[in-house]
Formats: structure tokens, C-alpha cells, sequence
């Protein structure tokens, strides 16, 4: 069995009400240390991949691990329709694996909602991927930035274009773009630091100068989830997709791999 | 000129 409680309008929540603009679908993996989301979005471009620890739950128990594909817009609507200080409960019996049953209690414990959502297949959406350990020393470039700023730039830039190109060197990292309009360069000193600081712009991982353009729908969709934390770790490399980090408590994380676009 | 690449160049389906 799979059941976790959490109250209404917590991170859980609010992470999938902002992964909604990309995501329909994803494939739910759970075990007794946490759930993991996978999902593409429907163009391609995004594979979304997040892991919320058991602690961020006010309950969590998973006796056995299971994987589900859940269709995440359904889940949301259905989750709307909780009311403030209702407690919220999903869960999968064994008995049954076809679906899902969200349950929502009212604060005094005398109102009961339940709901089945179906579960869908999803297989699709599960990416070969290597171990994150092995795979964040590949890029070139990562630097982390209060999540506020990171919205704020890619707001700027879509005034005047669709792209961005994110470049990052020791001395400056920048966000820029051109149009018909016009152009904006947007460009941040870094501090160079292991800890970076809630404030600022810290480059924590440097091997090389690289650039990367990127279309800013799929950044500002970036940006949209990364504004439920403080800060946002980017990592720039030209052999793998462009990755936006937030961690959620000590252990879990949302990351955004997204593809670039390449000169032809 | 520019063109979108795909995520799955980078990552194979499981």
C-alpha cells in the first residue's frame, strides 16, 4: 500500500500546480524513502524529473515500491477543490492498481471527500538517465541564483525574442537576446564560492566558458516552479541538456533538463 | 540559423 497525508496547499501542491503548463503525464515512482516524478513534455523539449523526500509529508508509508502513471492536470483539478485547512490524503492499494483515491477531511473531521482518479500509462515518460553524481561533474558550468532573479530575467528577455543565451566565464555570467525590437544583455558577477549565498549570483562549478541558447517558453516554465524556493542552481554544458536544480529539504530535489537549440 | 533540439538526443527512453 501507498498512502501519504499532507495539508492543503503544500510544496507537493503548489510543485505540481507549476509543472502543469508542460506536464499531462507523468510516471510516479514510490518507495519508503520518498516519491520521484518523471515526465516529457509534450514537444519534447523538457524532461522533468523530481524527488520529494518521505519527511516533507506530514504522513508517508509505502510497503512495497511501485511505479504509476498519473495524469498530473486531472490530479490538480481534482486537488483545487480542497478547502483551506483540509487535510489531504492519497493513496494506492495493492488490491486494487488501477486507480487512485485522493480524500479530502475538513479540519473539525466532519466533512469527507473521496475521489478515484484513474491511473494511465506512462512508461514512456521514464528517460534513461545516469546517476546525478556522474552527470553533474559533466557540465562546464554551474551557478546558483535567488529563483526571483532567474524569473526576472527571463521575463526581461521575452519582451523582445523567443531565445535566450545563457554565457558563463569566470568573470560574468550573462542572459541575452536580440529581436526585431531590439536587445537586452542582462549580465551578473559572480561570486566564487561553495556556499553560495542567498542573495547572490555564485558560480560553483567552473571547467570552461560555455554558452547556450534556449527557448525562453521552456525557461520561464523553469522559472515558474523554481519561485516556490529560494534559489535555482543552473548547469550549463554543450554535451548535455541545460539543467535547473531546486532543492526541496535536505534531500529532495526538481530538476529541469532541457534541450538546447544548436546552430544548423 | 537555430533549431530546437530534442531531449531524447540526450537521454534514452528507459
Amino acid at each position: 500500500m501507498f498512502e501519504l497525508t499532507m495539508a492543503k496547499g503544500s510544496i507537493l501542491q503548489g510543485v505540481l500546480e507549476a509543472i502543469l503548463d508542460l506536464v499531462n503525464v507523468a510516471n510516479v515512482d514510490c518507495s519508503s524513502k520518498g516519491f520521484s516524478l518523471q515526465a516529457l513534455d509534450t514537444e519534447h523539449v523538457v524532461f522533468l524529473s523530481l524527488f520529494f523526500p518521505s519527511e516533507v509529508f506530514r504522513s508517508y508509508r509505502c510497503d512495497e515500491d511501485c511505479s504509476m502513471g498519473i495524469a498530473i492536470a486531472d490530479m490538480v483539478d481534482l486537488l483545487r477543490a480542497s478547502n483551506d485547512g483540509d487535510i489531504i490524503t492519497i493513496k494506492v492499494t495493492d488490491q486494487n492498481f488501477e486507480d487512485i483515491t485522493i480524500t479530502f477531511e475538513s479540519p473539525d473531521k466532519t466533512k469527507t471527500t473521496d475521489m478515484d482518479l484513474q491511473l494511465v500509462d506512462a512508461r514512456s515518460h521514464r528517460l534513461k538517465i545516469s546517476e546525478w553524481h556522474d552527470m553533474e561533474s559533466e557540465y562546464q558550468a554551474i551557478f546558483c541564483m535567488p529563483s526571483a532573479q532567474f524569473m526576472l530575467n527571463c521575463k526581461s528577455l521575452s519582451v523582445i525574442d523567443d531565445d535566450v543565451v545563457i554565457r558563463v566565464n569566470e568573470e560574468v555570467i550573462s542572459f541575452s537576446t536580440k529581436g526585431k525590437s531590439g536587445c537586452v544583455n542582462i549580465s551578473h558577477v559572480p561570486n566564487k564560492t561553495d556556499n553560495p549565498e542567498k542573495a547572490s549570483v555564485t558560480l560553483t562549478h567552473m571547467r570552461g566558458p560555455v554558452s547556450l541558447t534556449l527557448n525562453l517558453r521552456y525557461m520561464k516554465s523553469c522559472a515558474k516552479v523554481s519561485t516556490l524556493f529560494d534559489q535555482v542552481k543552473i548547469g550549463l554544458s554543450t554535451k548535455l541538456p541545460l539543467m535547473v536544480e531546486c532543492k526541496i529539504a535536505e534531500k529532495g530535489y526538481i530538476r529541469y533538463f532541457v534541450a538546447p537549440k544548436i546552430t544548423e | 540559423f537555430q533549431v530546437q533540439t530534442e531531449i531524447l538526443k540526450f537521454f534514452a527512453v528507459q
